[in-house]
């Protein structure tokens, strides 16, 4: 899991959005390390959606998306895949 | 546009709101070109105050039509183009198409090369365009959509147009189309989604989030038509969008698979398709080639043949725009100038530039547009409504690449087929209800739009229900509906509630409040306040029983009464309890129960519900499927 090969760019859709930013990404900050090896490299948050709804962007391996969906605070985890136009 | 609103009722012509320049149209597409003359603003005034978006600028530039503009970088790979990376601007002409269908300016004598020639324009010219570019490409990332509805629910926006998809998850909350389109929900934004190009396959949408409106496509009465004449004097017709002229002079005509590149190796097999590379040039330069493909013939293209012919079992309704004189031929009419070819020691042929007839069996779903039922939740029809997605005109990027490297037209307009061009005719008659009434919910405005909508009919239309929903739009009448079927946060939550996959924890975290799903779920799907019905049999059974319980809010004359007018076919008893709704003032709301009862023996009936006071007709499809 510690091959860089392995990581997916992934969504972590948490919601309704947190009144304070600041908090907000502290939290994603921390839900990132509670999926993540203690030895590993610290992950980032890559984007973080703040407006209108709460989630962030990530590279995770699939073993930590599936430990992150069942974090509370996490609705749904899924890959940054495409979409297509009509 | 040059057809279509004119072909929906909708002439250019109309009593408009004067708030229709308050109301904000987004666009999360492929950007837009912002000097085509369907976004100046001259005569519009600065943003309404509700606008709190921005304007990436960088070769780019917003006014007073497209008050913002942004674009999302976050998904995109190293696959994609440089060059337009940092700018709102639409390289593709897509984005540009979609937006100006939605709220374009009126610009007379638009045409492509002579074709489709009149007044393009958009359903509501006065609104204002806000773009966000997620699509590179064919390629729109979901971490960018998602990014843009955070971003456009915010802007203070009114309506949403989403002319893409894919495929969609079965849990609405792994899907960013129906999260954002959720939350727009939230904040009293209306998002028009395109049903997808999958069809005539069943259950292929796209797109169908319950609180949104789902667009398929459907035909204008423009047709256009590409005739082609033989040596020996016999004429044929086939479909393309051919912008050359060649006068009439007569050219040898060449099967491609007598033409093979035996140089690079090809054989017939190869050489008959036409494709890059497979022709000898020598053999085809200065000739028409006939191909057994229905695909742009590159080939001939690229190797100097003067026109192809294309033959094909599927013409299908995308009308192909042709880097050379073409047209695709059916498989009889092919089969014809193959014989000729064959029999004939020196074949020639002409093809000569396109013509629009008048198509009498229009409106028709469009081959292409994707069908219901909905696998996620198959008791709420989708889509939702049709409208026109056929050959249409709209303006485009002038930078777009041709689809034959080497085909260097500048194009200020092209014509387009997909659910992409319709979805925007929806976003626009949307944006036009919306202009009359401003405190309408999205659910609201779905409905006086589904309920309005023309009937089309189930004998000429293939999948009936399911290829059209409530049928095609008439933005005229939606905004004088008389009842409308409303429904807010709180009813989509009620509905999840009872669907799998959803708890009370996630649905708090997605509303953000203490809602419990034990105090407050809906049993069925069928509870939902929907401006349609849906009845799914489970397989194999062919009784059919089933109840909906709906409630309606007076929004004609503040006293009216509306009696029930139930159509249903052989087999199927249906009935309105009460059939009949007196309402005393405006706002008032009434509740009933429509049950439904009998047999059935084909996998889909069609059936409907009108609540009838005399001055208006509010109708909803009534679906009763096996599932």
């Amino acid at each position: 899991s510690k091959n860089p090969d392995d990581l997916k760019t992934y969504i972590v859709y948490t919601g309704s959005n947190m009144k304070d930013e600041g908090s907000a990404l502290s939290i994603y900050t921390s839900m990132l390390q509670k999926v993540s090896d203690s030895n590993a490299k610290p992950k980032s948050v890559l984007h973080h959606y703040k407006c209108s709804f709460g989630g962030f962007v990530a590279k995770l391996t699939e073993e930590e998306a599936d430990t992150m969906a069942g974090l509370d605070g996490v609705v749904s985890v899924f890959p940054n895949e495409k979409k297509q136009l009509h | 546009t040059t057809r279509s609103w004119d072909f929906i009722g909708f002439p250019q012509q109309l009593e408009r709101a004067t708030t229709e320049s308050d109301v904000i149209i987004g666009v999360l597409d492929s950007g837009i070109w912002p000097e085509s003359d369907s976004f100046n603003d001259k005569g519009f005034g600065p943003p309404p105050s509700k606008w709190k978006g921005t304007c990436q600028a960088s070769n780019f530039t917003c006014n007073n039509k497209i008050i913002g503009a942004r674009y999302y970088t976050a998904g995109i790979d190293d696959s994609v183009s440089e060059e337009y990376l940092k700018s709102p601007r639409d390289s593709s002409g897509h984005g540009t198409h979609t937006a100006s269908t939605a709220a374009g300016n009126p610009i007379s004598r638009a045409s492509l090369f002579g074709l489709g020639q009149g007044t393009a324009r958009g359903g509501a010219p006065s609104a204002r365009i806000a773009v966000y570019k997620v699509c590179w490409g064919e390629s729109c990332f979901l971490a960018d959509i998602l990014a843009a509805f955070d971003d456009a629910i915010a802007d203070g926006l009114d309506i949403i147009s989403v002319s893409l998809g894919g495929f969609s998850d079965q849990n609405y909350f792994r899907d960013v189309i129906s999260i954002g389109s959720f939350h727009a929900m939230r904040n009293g934004i209306l998002t028009a989604l395109s049903a997808g190009n999958g069809g005539p396959q069943l259950s292929s949408l796209a797109n169908i989030s319950p609180w949104a409106i789902t667009v398929a496509a459907s035909t204008i009465d423009r047709k256009f038509v590409t005739k082609v004449k033989l040596g020996d004097k016999t004429t044929c017709e086939g479909t393309s969008l051919n912008t050359f002229d060649l006068k009439g002079i007569l050219y040898p005509i060449i099967y491609g698979g007598d033409a093979p590149n035996t140089k690079r190796g090809k054989d017939e097999s190869e050489s008959r398709f036409c494709g890059k590379g497979t022709l000898d040039k020598k053999l085809v330069k200065g000739k028409i080639v006939l191909c057994d493909s229905g695909t742009e013939p590159r080939g001939a293209f690229l190797d100097g043949a003067v026109g192809a012919l294309m033959q094909t079992q599927d013409l299908g309704d995308l009308s192909p725009f042709p880097s050379l004189p073409a047209s695709f031929l059916d498989l009889q009419d092919g089969a014809y100038v193959y014989n000729y070819i064959k029999s004939t020691r020196t074949p020639t042929a002409t093809i000569f530039k396109s013509h629009e007839i008048n198509d009498t069996l229009a409106p028709m779903v469009a081959s292409f547009s994707s069908r219901g039922p909905d696998l996620v939740t198959p008791e709420i029809l989708k889509p939702d409504i049709t409208a026109p997605g056929v050959s249409i005109l709209a303006s485009w990027s002038p930078i777009s690449p041709p689809e034959v490297e080497g085909d260097n037209r500048k194009l200020q307009f092209n014509i387009v087929s997909g659910t992409s061009m319709s979805c925007p005719h929806v976003s626009g008659a949307a944006a036009y209800v919306k202009s009359f009434h401003p405190t309408w919910s999205p659910a609201a405005i779905r409905s006086a739009l589904m309920t309005t909508a023309k009937q089309l009919s189930p004998r000429t239309n293939r999948d009936a229900e399911f290829a059209y929903g409530a049928g095609q739009i008439d933005p005229s009448k939606a905004v004088n509906p008389g009842l409308i079927y409303d429904a807010n946060e709180i009813d989509y939550v009620r509905f999840l509630c009872g669907q799998k996959g959803y708890t009370t924890r996630t649905l708090r975290l997605i509303t953000g409040d203490k809602s419990s799903c034990s105090e407050t779920t809906y049993g069925t799907a069928r509870d939902l306040n929907y401006p349609s019905f849906a009845l799914s049999v489970p397989p194999s059974n062919t009784n059919v029983s089933g109840s909906f319980k709906r409630t309606v809010t007076n929004v004609g004359l503040s006293s009216s009464t509306y009696k029930a007018i139930i159509t249903a076919p052989q087999g199927l008893k249906i009935q309105a309890n009460p059939n009949v709704l007196s309402f005393n003032y405006l706002g008032q709301k009434q509740t009933f129960v429509l049950t439904v009862e009998g047999t059935i023996e084909t996998y889909l009936l069609s059936a409907s519900l009108v609540w009838d006071d005399g001055k208006f007709q509010v109708r909803s499809p009534i679906a009763v499927f096996n599932a």
